[in-house]
């Protein structure tokens, strides 16, 4: 028996349009402390972690750890047809192929019940190490968004470098080259303007803006991202959940040949 | 030039 009440239901919706067009399908992961989904991108150069602890919902019962395979694409259409200030509910019962979304509006005037078929998913788990980075960039996400929207006009690929200077993004084509440079900056009068620069030694790497921009999908998420990145790691752009867990977007580099 | 590496390279299946 598994049933997850979420009262702030758009966040749900929110991460599923952050990874739908990453991921195709996906095995979500229920345990008694939440649940997780972690799952690379069709060519394997990106991968998605997932996790939404128990602590953010407002009813969380979980009997026992399952799996469930979920087509992301099917589930965003019907996460979709929930209001966004609506509260959403996910059921399910031991060996069905169904899970049940159900939707209530704020005042209970309104409830849907959408069941959408499970499916098999042979998919593979990685193990994550903890690294130490080389240096750790915390921005406002709407800023990082606004970056590689820009780069990717002129460029395909982004050079990210961290020196003492600041975070400069680079990218170079046809037209001709871009560098934007960041510094840090916590003079600012709301915590999340602030750009903070954590280095303990200068990196430089490349990535493919074509996933940068996708992973800026997970933006309305929280105000801030943090880019973590040390040589010969995928980097991890981490858009946090408040009070709940996170989404992480690790991106293999792009390395000289 | 460079070339697109994957995750599986850094990171092993469990």
């Amino acid at each position: 028996m598994l049933e997850l009440r979420l009262v702030q239901g758009s966040l749900l919706k929110k991460v599923l349009e952050s990874i739908k067009d990453l991921v195709n399908d996906a095995n979500f992961d229920f345990s008694s402390s939440g649940f997780s989904l972690q799952s690379m991108d069709s060519s394997h150069v990106a991968l998605v972690a997932l996790l939404l602890k128990s602590e953010g919902f407002e009813h969380y019962r979980c009997d026992r750890n399952t799996s469930m395979g979920m087509n992301l694409g099917n589930m965003s259409k019907m996460l979709k047809c929930a209001g966004n200030d609506d509260i959403i509910t996910i059921k399910g019962d031991d060996g069905s192929d169904t899970v049940t979304f159900m939707f209530e509006s704020p005042t209970q005037d309104k409830i849907a019940d959408f069941e959408m078929k499970l499916m098999d998913i042979d998919s593979e788990h990685l193990g994550i190490p903890e690294a130490e980075y080389h240096a750790i960039v915390k921005m406002p996400s709407a800023e990082f968004a606004r970056i590689c929207k820009d780069l990717a006009s002129i460029g395909d690929t982004v050079v990210i470098s961290v020196t003492k200077e600041g975070v400069k993004f680079s990218t170079r084509g046809d037209i001709g080259t871009a560098n934007i440079v960041l510094r840090q900056n916590t003079t600012v009068d709301k915590p999340e303007d602030a750009t903070v620069i954590e280095m303990n030694e200068p990196v430089s790497m490349t990535f493919a803006l074509r996933y940068m921009n996708s992973f800026t999908k997970a933006t309305p998420l929280s105000n801030t991202v943090t880019i973590s990145m040390s040589p010969d790691l995928p980097v991890v752009v981490e858009y946090k959940i408040a009070e709940m867990g996170y989404v992480r977007f690790y991106l293999a580099p792009k390395m000289e040949e | 030039g460079s070339k697109q590496s994957t995750i599986t390279k850094f990171f092993n299946k469990v």
